[in-house]
């Protein structure tokens, strides 16, 4: 267990690389009231790797930009304008790019990094943990 | 047809690390 809590507080894709560790912070977050940004983030990562013949894809895309970016959701209110934007334009256009939500992933990885992730590696839930 | 929520839940799951 050592071994995972040193892994952990590398970075927080060695936290999120982790099954334990990705389950541990969900927990943290959803306590803080958060957890959209953790969920938006995986939901990226998973889209990137859908076929984009699969027709699938195009209601997954219409579906992250419905829960995630065209609300208020902490996610949206976090993101910036422009992205928001260039996200909408794809929509409307019905332009699906693999790539199409990186910008918007990087914005809430780098807050994520910045905020909840140091939050984390002091909060009681992951000392308990340790 | 599987609906908006399933479809989004599939692919975060996809994503989700697992057990090693």
């Amino acid at each position: 267990p050592d071994l995972h809590l040193v892994r952990w507080a590398k970075s927080l894709h060695s936290l999120l690389g982790d099954q334990d560790g990705a389950h541990l912070f969900r927990t943290f977050l959803e306590r803080e009231k958060c957890v959209d940004t953790l969920d938006f983030w995986f939901a990226c990562n998973g889209f990137r790797q859908m076929d984009l013949k699969d027709t699938k894809t195009l209601r997954v895309a219409k579906a992250i930009h419905k829960r995630y970016i065209e609300n208020y959701s902490v996610v949206a209110r976090q993101l910036k304008l422009a992205t928001k934007f260039f996200i909408r334009d794809c929509m409307k256009r019905q332009q699906i790019d693999s790539t199409m939500f990186d910008q918007a992933q990087a914005e809430i990885q780098t807050l994520m990094e910045d905020n909840a992730y140091q939050m984390f590696l002091t909060s009681d839930i992951y000392l308990d943990y340790v | 047809i599987d609906s908006e929520d399933d479809l989004l839940q599939e692919c975060i799951s996809s994503a989700m690390p697992k057990k090693k």
